[in-house]
Order: C-alpha cells, then structure tokens, then sequence
C-alpha cells in the first residue's frame, strides 16, 4: 500500500519538478522502492526532464479525471522508464482543460484519490508533482495524499506562496483528507553566494515554520540545469555533483519516514 | 488611449513579476508615461514587490471579473503608490476563485477587455502580470492586451513554455483579439557563469523565434531580489545595480515601441 506524497507550491519555479523527478528518481534507485511519479501540471514536465528516460506509451491523465464513464484507474495510463522500477504518467496536453472541467463536478476533490485505490497496490511509493497554483489538479493532488514537501526558494515571493498552502492544507484536512500532513519545506536554489539575502529568508523561514523546515538544503548547481536540457535525471547524468548527493540525502530523509 | 501589454508564461519562476513591476516602474519613472499595473495572479505579487509604495485602499479585482451587476471598470478599484505616475490594482485574495468563477460565463474571455474601456483613456500605459499558467485569467489578459511581453530563464522547460503560448497568442488572435502581437520574448535570469547551458539554449531559442528574442538581457542580479525583501523597486532600491540598468534599458525599447 503505497504512501503518496505530493510536492506543492503556489508560487511558480521553486523546482518542485526538479524535486518530484529527483526524489522519485533516488527512491527508485537507491532505495529498490517500487515509485510512481504522476505529473498533476498541465505543462507536462516530468516527461520533459525525463525524455531520455521515460518509454513510449501509456494514456491520458485527464482522461481519468473528467470521464465517470473511462472506469480507469491511474495504473491504466503510466509507462515506464529506463530507470529500474520508476514508472510515470505521460505528458497529456489535455490536461489544462480537466482543470476546468473539475470545477462544476460533484465530490470534484476525491476523483484522483479514488483513481489511486487499486494503483496504490502496485507500488510502494508514488509522488505527485503539482502545478504553481491551488486550483482543482492541486485540490486534487492534496486530497489524495498521506502527506506534501513544500519547496521554497529563498525569497520572500516564496515564503508568501508557503503560507498561502499551509492554510490551504489545513482546510483540506479538516474537511477532506483528515490524514494529510505536511512533511516540510524543502529550501531550495540555495545560492551560497548570496549570505545576506540567504540568511533574512531562512530566519523568516524558521521563525514561520519552526521545525517543519528540513534540515537538507539543496543549493543552485548548474548540474540539475544541464540533466534537464539532455532529459535524464541527475543521477544519470552527474551521480557526483552536488544536486545529485542533496538529492539523495533528502531521499535517504524519506524512505526512513516511509 | 493606453496600450496594454501582458507580461506572460506558462512557466513558473521566470520573472514575469519582477519584469512587470520594474518596467512599469521604469515606464513611469523615466518616461513620464500614466502606467497602471494590474495584477492578475491570485499570489498577488505585485502589492508584495512593492508593498514599500503601495498605498492602502482600492477595491477587489474579483469584483470587477465576476459580478456582472457591480458596474465597476479596473480604474475604480485601483490604487496609487508613492512612484509618481503609477497606480496598481491590490492584492486580492478571492481572485483564485475568480479562475473558477470565470470558466461558465458567455463571452468570459472578453470581461477585463470590457473593464478597462474607459480605465484606458486615464493611462499611457497599462501592464498586465499574469499567472503561471493559461487559464482564464491569463486569457483575458492576453484577449484585452495590443501586446505581449513573455519572458523565459535559460532553461528547457522555460523554452517549452514558450511555445505553448506563442501557440495560445495564435488561436486568440484568430479568433478573439485580431489585434494582439508579441513584443518579444525576454531572456531573464540570464547566469552569466553558465556559458555553455546558456549558449545551448540561447541557440535553442535563436533556432525557434528568431528575430522575435529581443536584445537586451537580465542578467542574475542580487539586488533584484533583495529590492523585493524590502518591498521596493529595483530603482528605489540601487538605482545603479545592473539590474536597474538592465530594466530601464527595456523600457527605452517599449517606451519607443509605444
Ligand atoms: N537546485 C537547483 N539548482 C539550479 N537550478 C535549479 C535548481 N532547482 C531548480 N532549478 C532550475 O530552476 C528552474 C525551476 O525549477 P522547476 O521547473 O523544477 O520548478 P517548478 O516549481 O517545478 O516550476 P513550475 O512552477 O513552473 O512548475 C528550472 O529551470 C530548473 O532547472
Ligand atoms: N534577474 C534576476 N536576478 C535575480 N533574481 C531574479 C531575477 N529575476 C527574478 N528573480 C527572482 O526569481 C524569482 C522568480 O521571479 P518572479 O517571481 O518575478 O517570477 P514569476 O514568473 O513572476 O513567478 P510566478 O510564476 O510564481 O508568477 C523571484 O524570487 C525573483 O526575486
Ligand atoms: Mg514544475
Ligand atoms: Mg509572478
């Protein structure tokens, strides 16, 4: 029975695909953790960042979530990658509009959840990267969870779009999903050049949010830049730069909670 | 009779805040231009980069989208700020819901268009911050603007985003603002140590919007950054930081273009 995280943020390029695809990645090599990373931003991204990676095949996300009738579960739709046990779900080009459709449909938080009941067999962990706002895919996201990593940038945009979800999160679980919890805020893009900004944001940060900051950071390193341009992740292309050994750690971090 | 000019990308984090708060800064500081920055992402960003200038009052935006009845234009619900020249409209925080709200009405993609009829004969210039995403928001701001500023990081995804909105700015042109053009594609956060990531994807986009990249660049500067610590623009903050340079050098070519 797998545990599904969601990696969430509101505010946009904090690199919570970066982390999705990383994390994912390291569970699955590092850990022999069966894991499916199920891309919830319209924008398509895991397939992207993992085009040298990921096979051919599977079916449309938005087809799960808008078509009562389809009966699909998420399992029905993944594909697999070259990377031993990591499967994904494809980029769906029609997966803005199931952000629409969601709107006006009845119990429209639980579908993916519901989605995730006999999937949640196959694997021992799947993670849910998530769009930069808390529309219905996010909703969606959140609902189905045990439990979001929150990256944030050291910047006070971020820290605002971090407050913004915690409320959120706790909405969701008062009145839908009574399990969910928050794992912590991840920092990331740290730039160890920058002290002073580096130093005003992570004492907000602490002052904020007190423990739920984790203790990994994960400083800029051109690496994960330069992974995403040739589409493999950074195990693959630099298992010895720093972002693929921060990477790590912080997968080393989850699979003790899991 | 204001030109309107939307700043968007699907992608998040590549400074579509940072570039719409500086310009129209600079527009009104430099360039003795009437400008109104309007503020439609649901983070409410821009009362956040500027919340050192930002004078309270004003009304909700919301509002003004999703109540048929209220009679309201954009110019009843803004406020002004300390920089001479420059009214913005504030945060507000039912504005996600006006994403929702937004998708059932007739004629949704023309609401802001219909809003700003008599606001633009107040103004020079109206700025349009958008969402990282395109949905309906983002669509009436691209169905009101003349004009459409997108920038993009030196990054693949960021790339990728850009071809999905060139693609939207082209059915919308076709079929709902015969009028629209791109003003250029901006290349932001521009990290001068990474020569050869940048080479690769500046060649990338070269490759795919020719003459449509503009010239100018914004560099990674600090100081952009810091400026939004304190809750001012990069002019108030060090007029002299490349940043501020770099920002008021763009305003030359849109000021020019007006
Ligand atoms: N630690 C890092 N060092 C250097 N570059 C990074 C790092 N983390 C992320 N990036 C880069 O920053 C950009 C934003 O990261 P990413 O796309 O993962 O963020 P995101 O939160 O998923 O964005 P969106 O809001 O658009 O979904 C990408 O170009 C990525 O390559
Ligand atoms: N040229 C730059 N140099 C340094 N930092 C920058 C630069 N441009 C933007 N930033 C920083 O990068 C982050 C992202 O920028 P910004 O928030 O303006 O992007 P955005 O596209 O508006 O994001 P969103 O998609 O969340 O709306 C911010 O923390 C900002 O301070
Ligand atoms: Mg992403
Ligand atoms: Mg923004």
């Amino acid at each position: 029975h797998a545990t599904i995280l969601a990696v969430a943020a509101q505010k946009g390029g904090v690199g919570k695909t970066t982390t999705s695809v990383s994390l994912a990645s390291a569970l699955a090599r590092y850990h022999g953790k069966r894991v499916l990373l199920v891309d919830l931003d319209p924008q398509g991204h895991v397939t992207t960042a993992l085009k040298a990676h990921v096979r051919p095949g599977g079916g449309l996300m938005s087809k799960v979530l808008t078509d009562d009738r389809s009966g699909l579960e998420v399992m029905d739709i993944v594909t697999s990658t070259d990377i031993e046990n990591l499967d994904v779900t494809p980029f769906d080009p029609r997966l803005a509009e199931a952000e629409d459709l969601l709107s006006t449909r009845i119990g429209k938080e639980f579908i993916l959840r519901d989605a995730l009941k006999v999937t949640r067999s196959h694997y021992d962990v799947i993670v849910l990267d998530c769009p930069p706002n808390q529309g219905n895919l996010t909703l969606n996201g959140l609902c189905a969870s045990d439990s979001v990593l929150i990256p944030c940038d050291p910047s006070p945009l971020a820290l605002k779009g971090v407050e913004a979800l915690v409320q959120t999160i706790t909405a969701v679980a008062s009145r839908l999903n009574p399990d969910i919890d928050v794992m912590g805020v991840l920092l990331t893009r740290v730039d160890g050049r920058n002290r002073s900004l580096n130093d005003t944001i992570e004492s907000d940060i602490a002052e904020r949010f007190g423990d739920a900051v984790l203790p990994m950071r994960i400083g800029i390193n051109s690496s994960l830049a330069k992974a995403q341009v040739e589409g493999r992740d950074i195990f693959a292309f630099d298992e010895s730069s720093r972002g693929a050994q921060q990477y790590r750690e912080l997968s080393d971090a989850v699979a003790a909670a899991l």
